[in-house]
């Protein structure tokens, strides 16, 4: 499963 | 958070202080490709659009120091040191870089939103940013020490995520694989340079090309 837009990084 | 991620940050910020203090101490921009500095504000700017709608203290927080700094150098380079900047030298074709990010973020994107659409554009586009400074650098076959220190700095800074992406993935299987496939060439990029610098500049050497 992607990261589906939960972006926390920089 | 973890230690992996946080050193990353820090190389990141060393990067921008690095160069920012090369340039007001030298009260000179040669040897820096404005290229590059200026597609790393276009990361910035797209990647951080939910500075509007997302607030986290310290992604918040750095997310603003990197857009502003990014703004300074363009400001010092365009303003009061554009006469040290040799437009002759700094010749990458950067409408190929952004052409590329810009397919490839319209064709995968994790949702085809504006907003994921330009953060995409963003992380492809940061993988190929440092292309016109590392051409720069060759192209002269020389730099100045503090100048590979600066670019060290930035390519250890996503060097070092990629141990962060390993660490979130085993502990949380946070997986973010645009992220990661752009980062390991974005390393890769570095691994030259990287190379160059460890066997010269660490030595004591000045940095100059073969």
């Amino acid at each position: 499963e992607g990261n589906e837009g939960n972006h926390d990084e920089l | 958070m973890n230690i992996f991620r946080l050193a990353g940050d820090l190389f990141h910020l060393i990067s921008i202080f690095i160069l920012i203090h090369k340039m007001t101490t030298s009260k000179s921009c040669s040897g820096i490709s404005f290229k590059s500095q200026a597609l790393y504000l276009l990361v910035y700017v797209t990647r951080y659009l939910d500075l509007f709608w997302t607030f986290a203290l310290y992604n918040s927080t750095m997310k603003i120091i990197f857009i502003g700094s990014s703004a300074y150098v363009l400001h010092l380079m365009t303003g009061p040191f554009k006469p040290t900047h040799d437009p002759n030298i700094d010749t990458f074709k950067v409408r190929y870089l952004i052409g590329g990010a810009a397919i490839l973020a319209l064709l995968f994107p994790y949702k085809w939103t504006p907003a994921e659409v330009l953060w995409t554009f963003s992380i492809w586009l940061e993988s190929v940013a440092i292309l016109p400074q590392l051409f720069m650098v060759q192209r002269t076959g020389a730099a100045e020490t503090i100048t590979t220190h600066y670019i060290f700095a930035l390519g250890a800074y996503r060097a070092l995520y990629i141990p962060n992406w390993i660490y979130r993935y085993l502990t949380s299987t946070f997986w973010d694989p645009l992220s990661i496939i752009a980062g390991v060439i974005q390393t890769v990029l570095y691994s030259d340079f990287f190379y160059i610098y460890y066997t010269k500049v660490l030595q004591g050497r000045k940095f100059e090309l073969p």
